[in-house]
């Protein structure tokens, strides 16, 4: 099963 | 001062259509270079990222950096105020809370003036790295929207895979299951009905269809759009917007747990 992420996942805040 | 003049005023009127779907408000960051927007849809799934360029502008003034929280539902309302032919301007004082949309007829015949109160919004940006993609598939943008369209019938999620033979865009649900493969145009006259696959490795993806076919209400905008996608990053859509800029969508894959 795949579960969707999220876009924080990927790119971090500045 | 911030003024920005553009005779379309259709392509400011589309680039809310693309935007408004997935944000209900929105900062517009406007500097020397232009006006940016950056922001996540309420889920965080997506990301929207507007650039349009001050020399892309019919008129293009900002004297100092100005951040403008907009709500997009009541920018919407103002913008429906314009006719198809008409000017449209933009206007701000150094911190102000309103900014003025000017809309002039051809000849000036009709000046309407409307002021919208501007918004504090949170804004948390988001730093994308620069990003080498496994592939890169250029596409006619309508064919991109009827592709959405059709396979989110089927499922709620849909794979995209790209080998160099080509892109196949599939999914699965109750009623069964849906597969469509583009192969690579050999030669099309207009450059915007040509399908291009530029691929480093081949890549299979899974996305959630109902952010895909938010992000084809820009579709409008440009007769081509691009696919960037390598394994387990966001997909970035984008569309170009003439010479003045360009929207691009990010939208987190779904991963294997």
């Amino acid at each position: 099963k795949k579960r969707q992420f999220n876009i924080h996942h990927f790119y971090l805040g500045q | 001062m911030f003024e920005a003049r553009l005779v379309q005023s259709a392509i400011l009127k589309k680039v809310l259509e693309a935007i408004k779907d997935l944000l209900t408000e929105a900062t517009f960051d406007c500097s020397d270079s232009g006006i940016q927007l950056q922001a996540m849809d309420n889920a965080h799934v997506s990301l929207v990222s507007l650039n349009l360029r001050s020399d892309g502008f019919d008129k293009y003034r900002c004297d100092r950096n100005l951040s403008m929280g907009m709500n997009l539902g009541n920018m919407t309302k103002i913008m429906k105020c314009a006719g198809a032919e008409d000017t449209v301007t933009m206007k701000a004082q150094d911190n102000a809370d309103v900014v003025a949309f000017m809309f002039e007829s051809k000849n000036q015949e009709k000046v309407s003036d409307y002021e919208m109160k501007l918004m504090n919004l949170d804004q948390e940006h988001l730093g994308i790295p620069e990003t080498d993609y496994s592939c890169i598939v250029k596409m006619p943008s309508q064919e991109f929207a009827r592709i959405c369209r059709d396979l989110s019938q089927f499922g709620e999620s849909m794979a995209i895979s790209c080998t160099k033979e080509g892109v196949k865009f599939s999914s699965a649900g109750d009623i069964g299951s849906a597969n469509i493969k583009l192969a690579q145009t050999a030669n099309v006259d207009a450059e915007e009905e040509a399908v291009v696959i530029e691929m480093q490795e081949p890549v299979s993806l899974t996305f959630a269809c109902r952010y895909l076919n938010s992000f084809t209400k820009a579709t409008p905008l440009s007769a081509q759009v691009q696919l960037s996608m390598s394994a387990d990053v966001p997909l970035v859509v984008e569309y170009k917007i003439g010479e003045l800029g360009h929207i691009r969508y990010y939208l987190a894959p779904k991963i294997e747990d």
